[in-house]
C-alpha cells in the first residue's frame, strides 16, 4: 500500500540469513521461506513466472498440482529495498511443521526482477507482522493459525543460533517459548504501533556512555527479516567512530563543523534548546518539533536552483547531527577544542545509507560494547556480536553490523533490530498481550 | 512439534558470502544498467 511504502522499502531481503521450510497445497509443494516479522504477506514464486531469471533458480508453486487450490486472482505487488515482486493472490493449504493452515491467501509471484532474488537462497517469504501492513489486506498465516485453533497460545518466539561453527540455524516456536533457548526472564515492552512489532526504546550507549539521541525514546522494530541493525545516521556515525569503521567523508558535514561549529557550541553553552540551534544559524527552519531544511523553501522559490536546495538540505541534516554530537561531548565535560575535533572526525565516519562499513578484523576484540535500553534494561552487544565476518583466512573481511537508516518524523527516527540483535537476545512476539520480550539467548 | 504443545520449526542459516554482497552492490548501484544488459542479451 502506498501509504505504507515509506516503511516497506526498509526491507532488505538479500541480507536475510535465516530461513525454514513450508509446504503449500495438497500434496504439499516445498518452499524455503524467510520467517519475517517485518512484513505480513506470504509469497512464493509461481509456475506462471516466465520472465524473471530468479524464478528459474527457485521452487515454483503449481496450482494445477494441488487438490486444495482455490482461485483468487487479485493482483498484488510488493516493493522492497532490494527489489520488488508482483503477481496475484491464490488460496491454498499451507503446511508449517506438522500443522496445516487451511485456505490461506498468499501471493504467487510472477515477476521477481531483482538481481537479489536470483542469488537468494530462499524461495519466498512468510510474514509474521500484523494484518495492518499486509498488502491487499490479506490475512497473515499467523492469524489463521490462531483462528483455526492450531496453536495453544497466541505467542511465537525466535531463537537464532549465532554460533558460526554450528550447522543449526535456529528455531521459531509457534504457541510459546522454548525454555532451552533463553536464560533468565524476558523484559517485555508494549507494541506502540500495530503493523510492525514496534515498541519504544531508550538511549543507545557506546562503551557504556550514553549517546543521548534516544534519551527521550526512539521507536524500534524487531525484524527477523533484516540481518543488520539499522538506525539513524547521527548515532551510526558515532558508533562508526568508536569502532573505527570506514565511512564516507561528507563535505557538508565538514563545512558545517568548520564554519558553524563554534557557533553551535556557543549556543549549546548558552543553553539554547538544541532543536532550535540549526534554525538560529539559518541552516534549518524550526517547525516546533525539529529542524526542517531551509532548502525546502527553494522548491517554491523559482529564483533558487534545485541543486542549491539539495545542498542546503544536507547542511541542515549535518547541522542537526553536529548538535547531537557536540551535546553528547559537552555532557562528558570535554573541552571545546576536543568537541570540535570530535565533530570533525565524525564527518569522516558518516555511513552510506543502508550501506555496509568495514572494520579491521585485528581490532575486533578491543572494540567497545554497543548497548540498547529496552524496558529499563540495558542490552549489550559485544563486538563479536555486532561484527560480521565474511570469508575465511587472510581474505576475511569484517563488516559492521550497524547500518544507517533515516526515517523522518513523525514515523521516525526508527531503529530496526534485525538478526544482529535477535541473535544474542531470544525474542518473544506476544500477539495476545501485544508486547515484545527479550531475554539472553541460550 | 512436540508433546509440550509447541510447534517448533527449525531454521537454516546462510553465512554472509561474497556473491550475495556483490549482488547487493549491483542492485543498489548498477541495478538498472544490469537489468538493461539482461534485456539486451535476451537473458
Amino acid at each position: 500500500d502506498s501509504k505504507d511504502a515509506d516503511i516497506v522499502i526498509l526491507k532488505n531481503y538479500l541480507d536475510a540469513q535465516y530461513y525454514g521450510e513450508i509446504g503449500i497445497g495438497t500434496p504439499p509443494q516445498k518452499f524455503t521461506v524467510i520467517f519475517d516479522t517485518g512484513s505480513s504477506n506470504l509469497w512464493v514464486p509461481s509456475s506462471k513466472c516466465y520472465f524473471s531469471i530468479a524464478c528459474y533458480f527457485h521452487a515454483k508453486y503449481k496450482s494445477s498440482d494441488s487438490s486444495t487450490y482455490k482461485e483468487n486472482g487479485k493482483p498484488a505487488s510488493i516493493q522492497y529495498g532490494s527489489g520488488a515482486i508482483s503477481g496475484f493472490f491464490s488460496n491454498d493449504n499451507v503446511q508449517v511443521g506438522n500443522i496445516v493452515v487451511k485456505n490461506q491467501e498468499f501471493i504467487e509471484a510472477t515477476r521477481e526482477p531483482s538481481v537479489s532474488f536470483v542469488v537468494a537462497q530462499f524461495d519466498g517469504l512468510l510474514g509474521l507482522g500484523f494484518q495492518e501492513i499486509s498488502v491487499g489486506n490479506a490475512v497473515p498465516v499467523w492469524y489463521k493459525m490462531i483462528e483455526q485453533g492450531l496453536v495453544s497460545e497466541p505467542v511465537f518466539s525466535f531463537w537464532l543460533n549465532r554460533n558460526s561453527d554450528e550447522e543449526e540455524g535456529g528455531e521459531i516456536v509457534f504457541g510459546g517459548v522454548d525454555p532451552n533457548h533463553f536464560k533468565g526472564k524476558h523484559t517485555y515492552v508494549p507494541v506502540t504501533r500495530k503493523g510492525y512489532w514496534q515498541f519504544d526504546m531508550g538511549d543507545v550507549l557506546i562503551g557504556g556512555k550514553p549517546t543521548g539521541y534516544c534519551a527521550g525514546s526512539c521507536a524500534a522494530i524487531a525484524d527477523s527479516g533484516t540481518s543488520l541493525l539499522a538506525g539513524p545516521t547521527t548515532v551510526i556515525t558515532m558508533i562508526n567512530h568508536a569502532i573505527g569503521a570506514t565511512g564516507v567523508v561528507s563535505r557538508e558535514c565538514r563545512t558545517v563543523v568548520q564554519q558553524y561549529g563554534q557557533s553551535i557550541l556557543d549556543l549549546l553553552l548558552a543553553e539554547v534548546q538544541p532543536k532550535k540551534i540549526c534554525s538560529q544559524i539559518r541552516l534549518c527552519t524550526f517547525d516546533g518539533t525539529r529542524g526542517v531544511s531551509a532548502g525546502i523553501e527553494s522548491v517554491v522559490d523559482e529564483n533558487k536552483g534545485k541543486s542549491n536546495g539539495v545542498i542546503r538540505d544536507a547542511m541542515c541534516s549535518a547541522c542537526e547531527m553536529a548538535v547531537v554530537w557536540m551535546q553528547n561531548q559537552l555532557m562528558q565535560n570535554q573541552t571545546q577544542n576536543n568537541i570540535l575535533n570530535y565533530a570533525n572526525e565524525l564527518c569522516d565516519r558518516m555511513p552510506n545509507p543502508m550501506g555496509e562499513s568495514t572494520v579491521d578484523c585485528g581490532t575486533v576484540s578491543t572494540l567497545p560494547n554497543v548497548s540498547f535500553t529496552i524496558g529499563g534494561r540495558v542490552f549489550d552487544l559485544s563486538p563479536e556480536e555486532y561484527i560480521l565476518k565474511v570469508g575465511e583466512g587472510p581474505s576475511a573481511e569484517c563488516i559492521s553490523g550497524f547500518t544507517a537508516l533515516d526515517i523522518p518524523p513523525p514515523r521516525g527516527p526508527i531503529w530496526i533490530l534485525g538478526d544482529v540483535f535477535m541473535g544474542p537476545y531470544h525474542t518473544v512476539f506476544d500477539y495476545g498481550n501485544l508486547r515484545v520480550g527479550f531475554a539472553d539467548a541460550a | 512439534a512436540s508433546n509440550d504443545g509447541l510447534l517448533r520449526i527449525g531454521l537454516k542459516k546462510k553465512k554472509l558470502d561474497p556473491n550475495s554482497r556483490l549482488a547487493a552492490r549491483l542492485e543498489s548501484k548498477n541495478g538498472e544498467p544490469f537489468r538493461s544488459s539482461i534485456r539486451k542479451y535476451n537473458l
